[in-house]
């Protein structure tokens, strides 16, 4: 996280932090699902990392990063990558949204939490404020807690027109959203890929995950691209089943 | 004399008949038949001289020591004897015709020819037990000591109840040691009642009638035995045993009570001694069918259906619980019960218990738990507990229109299995709350 603070016990009690390539976040739906970003599982440049069929280590349940490794990890049942994600090709983005199931459910308390999941398009306003939290690194260093920064919702056109400018190919489709401003140097970053853009909905006073941390153009320079959710939630409740 | 074989029936003529009979001639012809049979005689053709007195030639009949008559003369003549028609009968199976003639058959110095005779002798039944006065004044024994019975040819003897023919097949002498009666009611007395028993009996008056009757025993007067005024019945005694028990020993003359043996087997024993001149006891027996006690109901939630005044043999009744109980036959439980009356007036089961349903520890609520509405701890019949999710972190899932607080309550029901209103036996579920961060994420600076 750039430009963020570190987060108290209890603010984001539905965030995961995960190793599987490296480290990564996730958040969990109900009590047995994580919701996380596809290429933290597969990611676009797999002969990068050493290992190459790592261990899928889910933590919960703490916003310190030695306590939460130390509650232990919760074995995955079953790993479901969403049908359009392209682990080849190293650019496009597209369908960066996967579902962890865990072998046993969790037991529910102050510090772990599900978060609901967005039922309209209001949540993707421009403007609206959202967070965007994870263990990833501050910058130049990982941080040893969980940290957060408040993000509005960017402009399509504005974030398009930026990636021109950074000459960058990588497709802006209708599956993604943007957050940040070029002007303020707070982003998410490596190792927050598969946390979740958080957005309060003051009206039900809930709050839902709209976007999944995706992708981006270094860090803290621009804007930051995120999975919309909306656009996989049915996806996702088919997944899950009904009983969740 | 000639002996005719013994024959059923036959022939007997004079000799040379129908020829003239010869002169100086006595013959005797002895008929036997069977023993068991008389011998009748009839002469079908007669002609013999006749004479006054017949003191020339005769046909005498004779049987059983006696002379049944002398005969000469020609059937249809006046002269001399004759027969006619007349039938002749012995006591016994033997009978002795003797023929005699003279010298010469002349009549006013004619030569006469007589052809003789000719007769048709038959067995008859000798009925042996008819009265024999004669016998009786000559002091004899009657044949048989107490009954009678005659048959073609023969007859036999028997004895009254309660004595037994002896060898000689005439004679009879007490033997009560065995006497059956199974019919459903009858009399049942000691010997020659009301006149003096017999000395040293050892009878035993057996009972049995069907199984599921019950025996009642009524005495009548006159009741005699010997008794002692000090010692209790000495001499002679009557027991009385029923289902193994002995009922009493009586004598004397009060008689016994009546006496209801609530058994299908009662056994009168009845001893004497080598003396007495009591005249002995008479009873009345009956049956009728055995009762079993009226059931009880062990608690106040046992119902036996359709009840009966009385149950008697092989009637049964049924027993059911209030709603929320369940039958129980020791620690058994039981989905019916049945009970019959026995032969021996006992019901086959035990009366059965009504024990309240439990519907046992209530299922755990999977992030969730439950608190008891009535009484804490008990899981019976029309108990109630409220099951609740861990709040704020789990919801409980209901219905449109239904509340957590509706959907958590269950009741034992009369089944012993815990029911919601609405949705039966079905758990609840509680789910995870999402979006409700207990600290959610605040700032203060601006």
């Amino acid at each position: 996280i750039i430009g963020g603070q570190p987060a108290r016990p209890g603010n984001f009690p539905w965030q995961a932090f995960t190793t599987i390539y490296g480290p990564g976040g996730g958040a969990l739906l109900g009590d047995r699902w994580i919701l996380t970003a596809a290429h933290t599982i597969y990611p676009k440049y797999p002969n990068k990392g050493k290992n190459t069929n790592p261990r899928t280590l889910v933590f919960l349940g703490h916003t310190n990063m030695e306590q939460i490794q130390k509650l232990g990890h919760h074995p995955v049942r079953r790993v479901i990558i969403h049908p359009d994600y392209r682990q080849e090709e190293p650019d496009n983005f597209e369908g960066d949204i996967a579902l962890l199931e865990l072998e046993n459910s969790v037991t529910l308390g102050p510090e772990l939490l599900p978060i609901c999941l967005p039922d309209n398009e209001t949540f993707y306003g421009q403007g609206l404020m959202g967070y965007v939290s994870g263990f990833g690194t501050t910058g130049n260093r990982i941080p040893f807690h969980l940290r957060f920064v408040r993000l509005p919702v960017a402009d399509r056109e504005a974030c398009q027109r930026w990636l021109w400018t950074k000459k960058d190919t990588s497709p802006f489709s209708q599956n993604m959203f943007c957050s940040g401003d070029p002007a303020v140097q707070q982003d998410a970053c490596q190792g927050d890929s598969g946390g979740v853009f958080a957005v309060r909905d003051r009206n039900r006073d809930i709050w839902v995950a709209t976007g999944i941390v995706s992708w981006g153009i270094g860090c803290g320079e621009g804007y930051g691209f995120y999975t919309k959710v909306l656009n996989y939630v049915d996806w996702i409740k088919k997944e899950m089943g009904d009983e969740n | 004399s000639i002996y005719l074989p013994q024959k059923l029936y036959g022939e007997v003529t004079s000799p040379l008949y129908p020829k003239p009979y010869p002169s100086d001639l006595e013959t005797t012809t002895v008929i036997t038949v069977p023993m068991g049979y008389r011998v009748k005689l009839v002469f079908w053709q007669f002609d013999v001289e006749p004479s006054e007195g017949c003191l020339y030639d005769y046909v005498k009949i004779s049987a059983d020591k006696q002379t049944l008559g002398r005969f000469c003369g020609q059937l249809d003549s006046p002269l001399g004897n004759p027969p006619g028609s007349k039938e002749f009968m012995s006591q016994g199976n033997k009978m002795l015709l003797t023929f005699h003639t003279d010298f010469s058959n002349e009549e006013n110095g004619t030569i006469m020819f007589y052809k003789g005779f000719l007769a048709y002798y038959q067995a008859v039944d000798l009925d042996e037990c008819a009265s024999q006065p004669n016998s009786v004044e000559e002091g004899l024994q009657p044949r048989c000591q107490h009954l009678c019975h005659n048959y073609v040819g023969g007859y036999f003897c028997s004895c009254h109840p309660g004595y037994e023919l002896q060898k000689d097949g005439q004679s009879c002498q007490a033997e009560c040691s065995s006497e059956l009666y199974t019919e459903p009611s009858g009399y049942v007395s000691s010997l020659e009642y009301p006149q003096p028993y017999p000395p040293d009996l050892r009878c035993n008056y057996s009972i049995r009638v069907e199984r599921g009757l019950t025996v009642h025993l009524k005495f009548l007067d006159p009741f005699e035995i010997d008794d002692h005024q000090q010692v209790h019945c000495p001499y002679d005694q009557l027991q009385i045993y029923a289902n193994g028990k002995n009922l009493g020993e009586f004598c004397g003359k009060q008689r016994p009570p009546d006496l209801d043996t609530s058994s299908n087997a009662v056994d009168l024993l009845f001893f004497t001694d080598e003396s007495g001149d009591s005249r002995g006891w008479k009873l009345h027996y009956t049956t009728e069918t055995i009762k079993c006690p009226q059931p009880k109901a062990l608690d106040e939630f046992t119902i036996i259906q359709d009840p009966q005044p009385q149950y008697q043999f092989r009637d049964y009744f049924t027993v059911t619980c209030k709603q929320g109980y369940q039958l129980m036959e020791g620690n058994q439980a039981l989905l019916s019960f049945t009970a019959v009356c026995q032969h021996d007036g006992t019901w086959h089961r035990a009366m059965p218990r009504c024990k309240i349903k439990n519907c046992g520890q209530p299922q755990s609520l999977s992030n969730g738990d439950f608190r008891y509405i009535t009484t804490k701890g008990v899981t019976t019949y029309e108990a109630s507990i409220q099951y609740h999710c861990h709040e704020p972190y789990y919801k409980m899932l209901t219905r449109a229109g239904s509340s957590e607080s509706m959907r958590g309550i269950y009741t034992c029901t009369a089944q012993g299995i815990w029911k919601n209103e609405e949705e039966g036996e079905k758990m609840p579920r509680c789910l995870p709350v999402c979006g409700k961060p207990v600290n959610p994420v605040t700032q203060k600076e601006r």
